[in-house]
């Protein structure tokens, strides 16, 4: 009743298609999700 | 920004999506990765009938095939920035590690939106919060397991690491108890707050012995299906500008490798406690050829719930810290990894 479950990490979509030169591309293309909503971000007004 | 309702919704961000494991579904079973995410609370794989360039690339479930399958009938949809997943709704036994959960209810994709999931090496999603934050789908597939008495204790635990050795695993999710070999010290338990999520109350967070931030309390959720630390926009911008952050024209912020060792520690106070991350945790180093890009582990998110703003803690504070969520009791434990 002990359920263990092996994890595996591996390169993120964004590392991938950064490797790949696509990154910049595909975020004017898409905006993959929700947080894609911020990628215009920046430091406030008036902040050096 | 999101303005959360009744319950929850669940923002997915599998840009960033690092860890995932295995699962089988139906009889004889049909293989599948998927990224076990305490951030929401569905199971949804492809379809062998979705037509989608990111299905192509994927497993998908042949419904036919299986013996302990059962039609649903319903449809089901999961709301993304760049479009809107369908699917239909089916049950069939689920397998993780060799234990089985029978009749579980689950989602088939037909229709994937965009080309994000194209580059996934995970096929689909296994959703770990309360059954609150399971909008359209049934059952998910923790509390099944709990009703089926297939577990020892309603609890599960996350191990994830940042280290790559080769023949062990970079991360262990243990179903049914807590992994003692895979942390130090005590266990510091901490209530949930709102049953959608794993919600808790974050005291405090402290850049640098200075704490602007949460000074005064603030809500946030242990999320293993995010990758980064997530927060209020004004908030973050600031952190980003403590430490040495620039935004790119994608809106990435970077940071000079250079300079690592110089910059602040940040502590988040839950509980308490004091979980401190230096910049050799919440940096995210990316070799791009032979170069090394450094980029900040935080990112703006104003996601607004009942009880206020909404930070999120995920891989880049998961990494640092064993996790344990207790279904018995409604409390999250932190332990040093």
């Amino acid at each position: 009743a002990l359920v263990r479950v092996p994890l595996k990490r591996v390169p993120s979509i964004r590392s991938q298609l950064r490797s790949e030169g696509l990154l910049q591309e595909f975020l004017k293309e898409n905006r993959p999700d929700m947080f894609g909503r911020r990628y215009s971000q920046c430091f406030p007004p008036g902040t050096p | 920004s999101l303005r959360l309702g009744r319950s929850s919704e669940k923002i997915y961000n599998f840009m960033d999506a690092q860890y995932f494991g295995d699962i089988t579904l139906g009889t004889p079973g049909q293989n599948f990765s998927v990224v076990f995410d305490t951030g929401s609370s569905d199971l949804w794989v492809p379809s062998t009938y979705c037509v989608s360039q990111a299905c192509a690339t994927h497993k998908r479930f042949r419904a036919f095939e299986s013996t302990s399958f059962r039609h649903d009938g319903r449809m089901f949809g999961i709301h993304y920035g760049s479009g809107h997943l369908l699917g239909v709704m089916g049950r069939d036994n689920l397998t993780v590690a060799g234990m089985t959960a029978k009749n579980q209810e689950f989602g088939e994709s037909v229709y994937e939106p965009g080309s994000a999931f194209v580059m996934a090496r995970f096929d689909g999603v296994l959703g770990m919060g309360y059954p609150a934050l399971a909008e359209i789908l049934g059952n998910p597939v923790f509390d099944n397991m709990l009703a089926q008495k297939l577990l020892d204790q309603p609890v599960f635990s996350f191990y994830l690491s940042r280290k790559t050795a080769s023949g062990t695993p970079e991360g262990e999710l243990l179903l049914g108890g807590i992994d003692e070999a895979l942390y130090n010290g005590p266990i510091n338990w901490l209530p949930v707050t709102a049953k959608g999520y794993w919600q808790i109350k974050m005291d405090s967070l402290v850049v640098q012995g200075v704490s602007p931030f949460c000074s005064h309390g603030c809500q946030a959720i242990i999320d293993t299906g995010t990758s980064l630390i997530a927060g209020p926009t004004e908030d973050i911008l600031n952190i980003q500008q403590l430490i040495g952050a620039s935004p790119t024209n994608i809106g990435e912020f970077i940071i000079d490798c250079a300079r690592l060792i110089s910059l602040p520690r940040i502590t988040f106070v839950l509980g308490g406690k004091e979980y401190t991350l230096t910049s050799e945790h919440y940096v995210r180093k990316e070799m791009l050829g032979d170069r090394m890009l450094c980029f900040s582990g935080f990112q703006a998110v104003d996601m607004v719930s009942s009880e206020g703003p909404l930070w999120i803690l995920g891989d880049v504070f998961l990494t640092q810290f064993y996790s344990i969520f207790d279904r018995g009791q409604d409390r999250v434990g932190l332990a040093t990894a």
